[in-house]
């Protein structure tokens, strides 16, 4: 997302793939992960906490995933 | 109300539960206290009952532990959790862990322990989280308190559906 700090998109794939079941890839270069993934699994965390749901990452959706919260998935594995 | 894909259920009605240690963080009698109100809270609109064990394995073992304790589930940074719960079944089953880094309360500073522990329970007699933020069983701190002094309807008839039954699915 243009403008989203690293450290904004660190606290977004920790939060998918803690709550949201996000896998992520690797390969040479380090952690990487498919990038429509990452919009797919934002989408479902969007819709299911009732925010705009955009893919994006935007100030409503960090401030949601830096709430403390149970340490259940939110969704089923 | 939301019930997990594989719908655990406990195959009996009568549960016991046991509190291994305790947080520094408050007196003995309210850690109890918060846990009596949080069993209470579901044994009021079921068909469970729930009794305190002092010794031996309970069928939910409430535990406060730090960062990696061993389950696959380390508490600790990035994720600000406040603790987890395993859905009913044997062994770690129905267990509840509770973050010790965190601050608990009897109050309405930091983390109230009974609003947190009634969560969990939930999570104990196999409800998954409820996207209402009117629910009990929403993952969000901040709603656990604006429900629990009138038991929202959606977890109530949760665990009345998955209460045990002589042939569990």
């Amino acid at each position: 997302t243009p403008g989203a700090q690293d450290q904004d998109v660190r606290t977004v794939q920790n939060y998918l793939q803690k709550f949201y079941d996000l896998k992520m890839g690797t390969s040479k270069s380090g952690r990487q992960t498919n990038s429509s993934l990452v919009t797919e699994k934002l989408k479902q965390m969007q819709e299911f906490f009732g925010l705009k749901v955009t893919g994006k990452i935007d100030a409503d959706t960090l401030n949601v995933m830096k709430q403390p919260r149970c340490g259940v998935p939110d969704v089923a594995q | 109300y939301v019930l997990t894909d594989r719908t655990p259920r406990w195959e009996h009605t009568h549960l016991t539960y046991r509190i291994e240690n305790y947080t520094p963080d408050l007196p003995r009698a309210d850690v109890d206290s918060a846990m009596e109100k949080a069993f209470r809270l579901w044994s009021n609109v079921s068909p469970l009952t729930f009794t305190k064990i002092f010794e031996g394995q309970a069928d939910i073992m409430i535990s406060f532990v730090w960062g990696d304790h061993g389950d696959s589930y380390p508490f600790g940074r990035p994720a600000n959790t406040l603790a987890h719960a395993f859905l009913p079944g044997r062994g770690i089953g129905g267990d509840v862990h509770f973050d010790e880094e965190k601050r608990w309360t009897s109050d309405f500073r930091n983390f109230n322990l009974y609003y947190v522990a009634a969560h969990e329970v939930g999570h104990s007699l196999g409800l998954g989280h409820d996207n209402d933020i009117g629910s009990l069983m929403f993952p969000s701190y901040n709603s656990y308190r604006d429900v629990l002094l009138s038991h929202d309807r959606r977890s109530v008839c949760g665990v009345q559906i998955n209460r045990p039954s002589k042939n569990p699915i």
